[in-house]
């Protein structure tokens, strides 16, 4: 279910909504909970000059000089998650026993160049 | 399974797509633990060691409520004032290689609470043994072929005991010998009817065995945030 919204007039790097449903992927007979969860995922520009809420580190800051300098040489910087929070599922294994898994990194809550 | 699928599923540490036949209802212990984690606001989600159990204060990522798939045993020793002998046995196969069990808690249930001690005084008295022996369906385990682990008496029912075997579910794992429990429930003393003395035991319902076990593939791997 990505929501494929037109890059919105703020094309910086930011989390982008992207549910994902289990029984999108025919899981719901094993999966109990939860029945899909918000993922989201990172797009968009890490522009010269680096702002601030870019969540950019130093060698970012380095690439977008550079680029900027040299575009068909050296690209902009990368979005990508910075801060993720897990998540938990309640699942039947093949011995029909309940299980609960915990997973670490499984939602984008920050996006950074 | 299409590639992706099977991607997927390994990246949550699953070998195979799970099928379930006759699924059961979930443990009102697991649903809760899920539901306190599902309702953390989401800062302290980040925070919180998605390696270690809060509720049991110990190392782990999964935790597994296994069924008893044991059997009643028959009364075989005259004079014990047996109100109930059952073998008790957890499948713990299906833990997977990579994944260092932590901690498993025998709960065993009755479907109601007394309130107050038996009119006739009676106490009730509770031994959990090792089972070191195969039996077969319905005969009594020999003496020999079994270890005592717990040896407890109590006045009044509650609707469930519960019992640490972390200690034994590590030694089903490390030699893969796991031949189960035997549980029995007697009356410590009284001349009159056993099965009179032994009504309240009726409402034994069934066992459970909550084992929580850390994958040192998926906790060693998490990635260092920025």
């Amino acid at each position: 279910n990505a929501h494929h919204a037109p890059v919105t007039p703020s094309n910086l790097c930011k989390p982008r909504r992207l549910y994902i449903s289990f029984s999108d992927v025919g899981w719901e007979n094993w999966i109990i909970a939860p029945q899909g969860y918000m993922a989201n995922y990172c797009l968009g520009e890490c522009p010269f000059p680096l702002t601030a809420e870019l969540n950019s580190t130093n060698h970012a800051i380095l690439q977008t000089v550079v680029h900027s300098l040299d575009p068909e040489g050296t690209p902009q910087p990368c979005c990508v998650p910075v801060r993720l929070s897990p998540i938990s599922i309640l699942y039947y294994d093949n011995s029909d026993n309940v299980v609960l898994r915990h997973y670490e990194d499984m939602v984008v809550d920050e996006c950074g160049c | 399974l299409s590639l992706q699928e099977s991607l997927l599923l390994k990246s949550l540490g699953l070998s195979t797509k799970p099928s379930p036949k006759s699924p059961i209802p979930v443990p009102p212990v697991l649903w809760r633990i899920f539901q306190r984690r599902k309702t953390l606001p989401s800062a302290n989600k980040a925070l919180a060691d998605g390696c270690r159990v809060e509720e049991f204060n110990v190392p782990g990522n999964i935790i597994r409520v296994f069924p008893d798939q044991g059997h009643f045993i028959h009364e075989g020793q005259p004079g014990r004032l047996l109100c109930l002998q059952k073998r008790l046995y957890f499948n713990l196969s299906v833990l997977e290689e990579g994944e260092r069990l932590t901690m498993a808690q025998l709960e065993i249930k009755f479907s109601c609470n007394s309130y107050h001690a038996s009119s006739q005084g009676q106490v009730f008295e509770l031994r959990l043994y090792q089972s070191s022996q195969m039996s077969l369906r319905g005969v009594p385990p020999q003496r020999h072929g079994r270890k005592l682990l717990v040896e407890q008496s109590f006045a009044q029912l509650h609707k469930s005991l519960l019992f640490n075997l972390s200690g034994v579910a590590k030694e089903w794992r490390m030699s893969s010998r796991n031949l189960g429990l035997i549980l029995e429930i007697s009356v410590s003393n009284g001349d009159s009817d056993l099965q009179r003395l032994c009504a309240s035991i009726d409402s034994f319902l069934d066992t459970s065995l909550l084992v929580v076990t850390l994958s040192q593939q998926q906790c060693k791997a998490s990635r260092r945030r920025r």
